[in-house]
């Protein structure tokens, strides 16, 4: 479900 | 990147330099949770794991080496250097109330049962309750200096604009993250009656100071 794409996230 | 992750990512840098500032030019951890601070070391320090695995952009490794850096400086000061101003009577949460259900629910209810996803579920969860200890340490001693208030208020904030960062990143990217958004919206609510308290009184130059 787009995790991957969050993980930029601080 | 959008506006307000880009706000909140520099209003939570303010509130982690604004609390070391605070304690570094007083010489003292008068008011601080020792507890919190320790907790927010860990979750960063399980979150950013990843800084050895994947390079993301040089913003991103430059944040988060300098969030771990000023945690475990923050820490420092408080048990080391200033110990002796540590008011540890008055931060009496008992933080294990804390760390175990949060890692009980990490291992539980995670994206991907894997070691690094773990952490990292562990640090969303636990940084939702982190505050605690301190939020409980002031309802103790019924106040707070206004810079810590200021310090809380830019910590909330941060997790706040995320909320429309993430609102944000689903319309125009198609992307959420449940875990995130719910232990993002537990984390924001934690602050509301501190934001009620800081708008009603301290912007209007009074002392954070609760009823007895």
């Amino acid at each position: 479900c787009g995790r991957q794409s969050l993980k930029d996230e601080l | 990147m959008n506006i307000f992750r880009g706000i909140a990512d520099f209003s939570h840098l303010a509130a982690i330099i604004i609390l070391l500032h605070k304690i570094w030019k007083s010489r003292s951890c008068a008011g601080i949770s020792g507890k919190s601070q320790i907790l927010f070391a860990i979750v960063f320090t399980t979150r950013y794991l990843d800084l050895l695995t994947s390079f993301i952009s040089l913003y991103n490794t430059s944040m988060k080496v300098i969030y771990i850096s000023c945690s475990y400086a923050t820490v420092y000061l408080i048990y080391m250097k200033f110990r002796a101003t540590y008011d540890g009577n008055h931060d009496s949460f008992r933080v294990e109330f804390l760390v175990v259900p949060v890692g009980g629910l990490a291992v539980l209810i995670n994206h991907d049962f894997a070691l690094l996803e773990i952490l990292w579920t562990f640090s969303i969860y636990l940084e939702s309750v982190a505050i605690l200890p301190q939020l409980f340490m002031i309802s103790k001693t019924g106040e707070a200096e206004t810079i810590t208030t200021h310090y809380l208020f830019c910590l909330g904030l941060y997790r706040a604009l995320y909320l429309f960062n993430w609102i944000w990143r689903f319309y125009f990217e198609g992307f959420f993250d449940m875990i995130a958004i719910v232990a993002g919206l537990v984390q924001t609510v934690l602050y509301c009656d501190f934001f009620y308290l800081y708008v009603t009184k301290v912007l209007k130059g009074k002392k954070l100071s609760l009823p007895a």
